[in-house]
C-alpha cells in the first residue's frame, strides 16, 4: 500500500460527506446505498466514522461531473479514467468526483460505483495507489464480489487510523498467489491463441514464448462474466474456443469474448449428474478427443461428434501409471502430457504411456 | 508506398500520444518542449517507472503489454505521489 506525501490524514475519525448531484444511471436510492456501502468497507476496519450532511460543507463533497467540471482536472469521456478524489484536507480535501460519461452500474456490468466508490474513497482518507493487483487501491478498474478491501489495503488504512475499537477480525480478499511459492499448485491451465493461461485463485498468469516474466492478472480484469474460481479449462484449437469449467457450469471464450449461450451446464457435454465439479480438462489435438477428469476417473469427450465416447469413465490410475489418482490441472504439448497435482508437475509421454519427468509444478512459471 | 506509410505512421503516432497523456497524468511527466533528445530520455524513464508500478518487464520501450495497461479502465489519481 501507499499514502500521500507526509501520510496526509483526517484528524477527526468523524468525518462528514455530502452528496451534491446523483447520476441517471442509476436510482437516487443505489448512489445512497453504493455511497454509503462504500464508506462502510473502511469504517468495518478503522475507528473512522461518516455522517452525511444536505446542506453546506461537509470534508467530503461527492459529484457527478463531466471533461472540465470545476477542478481544472478533465475528465476524458467514456472508458480510460473513472473518477478521482484529493487527499484529506480543508477545501477540495477529500472531494470525490465521479465521471458522468462513464455508466454507472449496481452490478458486473462496467463500472460499479459501489467499487468505484469504495476505491475513491480509499484516496479521500489518505490512500494512495496500490502496486498490489488484488487489492482495492490498485489503479485499474476490476470486478470482484464480496469484501473488497485486501490485506494489503487494511494494513494501510490501519496504520493511518488505527483499528476498529467495535468490530472483531474482518476477513480480508485473499491477497495475490506468489509465482515462486514451492508449495504454489494450480487450479487450471490451457492454452489459449500460443499463450499458456494458468489460473490460481482470482487471478491467471498469462505465458507468451516472447515474454520473459509471466503476467499476473485478476481474471474478471480479462472476463469480467467469469465466477473467481476457474476449475478446469482447455482449447478446442479447431473451433478457436476455450472452454472453462466452474462447478456445474461452462463458459466458452473466443479470445477474450465470451460466446453467446453459455455459461451451460457440464451434463450438457454427456457428464452424469452426480458429477458436480471436474478437476482438470485437455483437447488431445492428435485425436480429437478431449479428457475430463474428475475425482479418480476420466472421461473421453470427442469434439467432432459431439458426443461422450463409450466405455467411460475409467480409472486414472490405471490409464496414465505413475502420476497417482488425482488431477488439478492438465496441458498438452508435441505429445506430452503435463499432469499438475498439488505442487508436482508429471511430463507424461502420450506415445510410450509413461511418466518421463517429474518436477515443481511452477517451473512452468520460471521458478 | 505512401499511403501504407501513413496509416503506421498514424498509428504509431496515436500510440505515442496516448502514452504521453498518460504518463503526465499519472506520473507527473512535464508537459511542454523538453528539447528533442532530453523529451525521449525523460520518456523512457517514465515508461520505466510505470511498467515497475504494474509489475510488468521494465523495458523503457512502449510495447504491448505496457499499452495494453494504459488503455485499461482506471482511477484519476496519480501513481506517483504528488
Amino acid at each position: 500500500y501507499n499514502h500521500f506525501p507526509r501520510d496526509l490524514k483526517w484528524k477527526n475519525t468523524n468525518v462528514t460527506f455530502r452528496i451534491l448531484n446523483y447520476t441517471p444511471d442509476l436510482r437516487k436510492a443505489d448512489v445512497d446505498k453504493a455511497v454509503r456501502n462504500a464508506f462502510n468497507v473502511w469504517s468495518r476496519v478503522t475507528p473512522l466514522r461518516f455522517k452525511k450532511l444536505y446542506e453546506g460543507n461537509a470534508d467530503i463533497m461527492i459529484s457527478f461531473g463531466a471533461k472540465e467540471h470545476g477542478d481544472f482536472n478533465p475528465f476524458d469521456g467514456p472508458e480510460g479514467l473513472l473518477a478521482h478524489a484529493y487527499p484529506p484536507g480543508n477545501g477540495i480535501g477529500g472531494d470525490t468526483h465521479f465521471d458522468e460519461d462513464e455508466t454507472w452500474t449496481k452490478d458486473f456490468h462496467t463500472f460499479n460505483l459501489f467499487l468505484v466508490a469504495a476505491h475513491e474513497f480509499g484516496h479521500a482518507l489518505g490512500m494512495a495507489h496500490s502496486s498490489d493487483p488484488g487489492s482495492l487501491m490498485y489503479p485499474v478498474y476490476s470486478y470482484g464480489k464480496g469484501y473488497p478491501l485486501s490485506e494489503d489495503d487494511i494494513k494501510g488504512i490501519q496504520s493511518l487510523y488505527g483499528e476498529n475499537p467495535d468490530h472483531g477480525r474482518v476477513k480480508p480478499k485473499p491477497d495475490a498467489p506468489t509465482k515462486c511459492d514451492p508449495e504454489l499448485s494450480f487450479d487450471a491451465i490451457t492454452e489459449l491463441r500460443g499463450e499458456t493461461i494458468i489460473f490460481k485463485d482470482r487471478f491467471y498468469w498469462r505465458l507468451h514464448p516472447q515474454m520473459p516474466e509471466p503476467e499476473q492478472t485478476l481474471i474478471k480484469s480479462t472476463w469480467p462474466e467469469l465466477p473467481n474460481q476457474v476449475d478446469a479449462a482447455y482449447e478446442n484449437p479447431e473451433k478457436d474456443i476455450v472452454i472453462i469449467f466452474s462447478g456445474i457450469q461452462m463458459w466458452a471464450l473466443n479470445g477474450y469474448n465470451l460466446v453467446e449461450g453459455y455459461p451451460k451446464y457440464i451434463h450438457k457435454l454427456g457428464l452424469p449428474k452426480t458429477v458436480r465439479k471436474i478437476d482438470a480438462a485437455v483437447n488431445i489435438r492428435d485425436t480429437g478427443k478431449t479428457l475430463l477428469f474428475v475425482d479418480e476417473e476420466y472421461w473421453s469427450y470427442d469434439e467432432e461428434k459431439g458426443t461422450m465416447d463409450s466405455g467411460y469413465p475409467r480409472s486414472i490410475e490405471n490409464d496414465f501409471p505413475g502420476i497417482g489418482d488425482e488431477v488439478d490441472a492438465v496441458a498438452y504439448h508435441y505429445g506430452y502430457l503435463y499432469f499438475y497435482h498439488e505442487h508436482i508437475q508429471f511430463e507424461y509421454s502420450y506415445s510410450s504411456r509413461k511418466v518421463m519427468r517429474i518436477m515443481r509444478a511452477n517451473s512452468i512459471l520460471n521458478c | 508506398a505512401h499511403t501504407l506509410a501513413k496509416p503506421i505512421a498514424n498509428e504509431e503516432k496515436d500510440k505515442l500520444l496516448l502514452a504521453e497523456k498518460y504518463l503526465r497524468r499519472y506520473y507527473d511527466m512535464p508537459a511542454g518542449l523538453q528539447g528533442e533528445r532530453k523529451a525521449s530520455d525523460l520518456m523512457h524513464q517514465k515508461i520505466r517507472e510505470m511498467q515497475a508500478f504494474f509489475r510488468l518487464e521494465v523495458t523503457g520501450k512502449l510495447d504491448d503489454n505496457t499499452l495494453e495497461v494504459m488503455e485499461m479502465a482506471r482511477c484519476g489519481v496519480p501513481d506517483v505521489a504528488e
